[in-house]
């Protein structure tokens, strides 16, 4: 594709295909969306985050997809939103509201490695790609490596395991670079981190059964999203605490945003229910990505007009 | 390159506690080489693993052996990886 409008969204790509969509995005809105590199991750590819603001000295909004690089439906969602947010701002007063008070930052290709490694080598892999010192197994999962409840129930210290948390908290560089965003940011109000599958959205604490202290504000705005969700295709959704609603898991993304202060910490488990899981064919990318998007846009208006 | 040729992905479900335990140990079998999409952790929950095809037999007779419900999700991944290959490269010709 030349442009953007040209991009076929209807189909999954590779991760070249993605970094130069996102050029092509920055190339087409400079106004509007700028190209941040936030970090390396092991192989030396760049974490790129697409910035979308409209002033300066804005509190921003989190959105990453794909931290799990199997989850391709997530990564395909996150492109189809990038260009939503372009195409809607000046139309949509909503996002416009939003985006006039507030940045967006959307990292697609959270984990490019072990995208990479799905497109090229094993379409199943799930964790990044730094060998383990000790073990021919490779990769930690990014989302036990966190340092909240690290190494805590609900993750591996194998490392030949799908979980397996790392040798120490935020020791994966992909990890290590959202955190010092967000920590050198110092103004994030909202935090959506996107997976699938399961159709469920998910408040903290996954590490500890103690409430979130805005648990009720959460589960209330939990259920709002999941409401505008349903309203397109009816597609049945799930939510609550991680740990109530799924399981236990220590060392997870949100469960270290909210502890950083981050109320509106969420994360997301697109379609489907298990008939395809992980292989969602690739005509269920857009209705996947429509229904999600109404979920968000209550986060982050939700987050707009409840400053804290 | 590796294939998933014949390789299942099995919805189980667990009907009580001793079942999940079973499948707890099932799922620390490494020489299975099981993949838990969606691991045991209780009843109210389904249990969705990707099983070699070399692994078949043996995990399939495990769970009939427990008595545990499941029922084949996915009949061939390789498959339905081809099919998006196909998808891609024809999105790749446009």
């Amino acid at each position: 594709p030349r442009n953007t409008d040209d991009f076929v969204y209807t189909n999954y790509h590779n991760l070249n295909t993605i970094y130069s969509f996102m050029d092509m995005l920055v190339a087409e809105h400079s106004d509007l969306v700028s190209k941040i590199v936030i970090g390396q991750s092991y192989e030396g590819r760049p974490l790129n985050v697409l910035r979308f603001s409209t002033g300066a000295n804005r509190p921003g909004m989190w959105l990453d997809t794909g931290i799990h690089s199997r989850e391709w439906v997530t990564q395909a969602s996150g492109v189809w939103f990038a260009k939503k947010i372009v195409t809607d701002y000046g139309r949509d007063p909503a996002l416009t509201d939003i985006l006039n008070n507030y940045d967006i930052y959307l990292e697609i290709i959270t984990n490019p490695d072990g995208y990479q490694y799905t497109q090229t080598k094993d379409r199943m892999w799930r964790k990044t790609r730094k060998p383990n010192p000790g073990s021919s197994c490779v990769g930690v999962d990014p989302n036990r490596n966190w340092d909240a409840g690290f190494g805590g129930a609900g993750s591996s210290s194998s490392p030949c395991s799908e979980t397996y948390r790392g040798p120490s908290a935020h020791s994966e560089p992909e990890v290590k670079a959202i955190v010092d965003f967000v920590k050198s940011h110092g103004n994030i109000k909202s935090f959506v981190s996107i997976h699938s599958y399961s159709q469920m959205l998910l408040y903290p604490y996954g590490y500890t059964r103690t409430p979130a202290k805005d648990q009720a504000e959460l589960h209330e705005l939990a259920r709002k999203a999941i409401t505008e969700l349903q309203s397109l295709y009816n597609t049945r959704y799930t939510y609550g605490s991680i740990i109530t609603t799924i399981y236990q898991a220590s060392g997870g993304t949100i469960d270290w945003t909210y502890d950083q202060g981050i109320k509106y910490s969420y994360t997301f488990e697109l379609r489907d229910t298990g008939r395809y899981g992980f292989i969602l064919p690739a005509n269920q990318i857009v209705p996947t990505a429509e229904e999600t998007w109404l979920a968000l846009m209550a986060i982050m208006e939700h987050t707009k007009n409840n400053p804290y | 390159k590796e294939t998933f040729e014949g390789h299942q992905v099995l919805r189980i479900t667990a009907n009580n506690e001793a079942q999940i335990t079973l499948l707890k140990e099932l799922s620390e079998q490494g020489h299975l080489g099981l993949d838990f999409w969606m691991e045991p952790i209780r009843e109210s929950l389904p249990i969705d693993v990707r099983v070699p095809f070399n692994s078949l037999q043996a995990v399939r007779a495990f769970l009939a052996y427990n008595h545990i419900e499941y029922l084949v999700m996915i009949e061939d991944v390789q498959n339905l990886l081809d099919e998006e290959q196909r998808q891609m490269l024809k999105s790749h010709v446009i």
